[in-house]
């Protein structure tokens, strides 16, 4: 099964 | 006090259109650097960055950094009343809680302004670093778009490949299964058509069918499209508008659990 990941792991808030 | 004149009204509309189904609401950001939007779709897997250089506006007036919200739907049916031709200028009163786009038609005999309710959006603003990617493929925009959609009718999920040879596409689906492989070429009447691959070491990945297919939505504002994918790091979808600046899509792969 594949998991989707979300954006907000990659990039984080500035 | 914010006054951006731009002569093509064409692009902008373009550009809403290719972003009003992924992201509802979003901030406009206008800085001495020009015209900019970064906004995550309501789920968080995709983002889309846009900008629009200030020397690519016939006229950029920016006094101070303002922050625009904005329903793209509704930006989207306002611009819809510009054709491609006119000359839009966006005007926004400091501390206005609207904004007014104002289009003119070539010839100056029809003037019409619209004016929108701004809103207050909360949005996370995400730090994109400047990243090396291990594969970069240039390639025609619409045949990109065309393989995007043709993979999304058989399977819910695409992988892309990059290999010093080209790029495969390949999904999975209840009816069967699917490879598109697209090999590098540069003999090529038109220069579009080129497929260029720069491949530090060969990538991938996986993705989700529907978000490829909705940033395909850009596909009018570029003849090519730049695929930048590294391991653990989302793929960059990029529309480059020349002179302008670029329309960039961000997408989390989908990994093995």
């Amino acid at each position: 099964v594949n998991q989707q990941r979300h954006i907000t792991s990659f990039f984080s808030k500035t | 006090m914010l006054e951006l004149r731009l002569t093509q009204a064409g692009l902008l509309k373009k550009v809403l259109e290719s972003i009003k189904d992924l992201v509802t609401d979003a901030n406009f950001d206008c800085s001495a650097t020009g015209f900019s939007l970064q906004a995550m779709d309501s789920s968080h897997v995709a983002l889309v960055a846009l900008l629009l250089r200030s020397d690519g506006f016939e006229h950029y007036r920016c006094d101070h950094n303002i922050s625009m919200g904005m329903n793209l739907g509704n930006m989207a049916k306002m611009l819809r009343c510009a054709s491609d031709d006119d000359t839009v200028t966006i005007k926004a009163d400091d501390g206005s809680d609207t904004v007014t786009f104002m289009f003119e038609s070539p010839s100056q005999d029809k003037i019409s302004d619209y004016e929108m309710k701004l809103m207050d959006i909360d949005s996370e603003h995400l730090g994109i670093p400047e990243a090396e990617y291990q594969a970069i493929v240039r390639m025609s925009a619409s045949e990109f778009a065309r393989i995007c959609k043709d993979l999304g009718t058989i399977g819910d999920t695409v992988i892309i490949s990059v290999t010093k040879e080209g790029v495969q596409f390949s999904t999975k689906g209840d009816i069967g299964t699917a490879n598109i492989i697209c090999r590098k070429n540069t003999a090529v009447d038109k220069k579009e058509e080129a497929t260029v691959i720069e491949m530090a070491e060969p990538v991938s990945l996986t993705f989700a069918s529907r978000y490829l297919i909705a940033f395909t939505k850009a596909t009018p504002l570029a003849g090519q499209v730049t695929i930048s994918m590294s391991y653990d790091m989302p793929i960059v979808v990029e529309y480059k508008m020349e002179t302008m600046g670029y329309m960039r899509f961000y997408l989390a792969p989908k990994i093995e659990e």
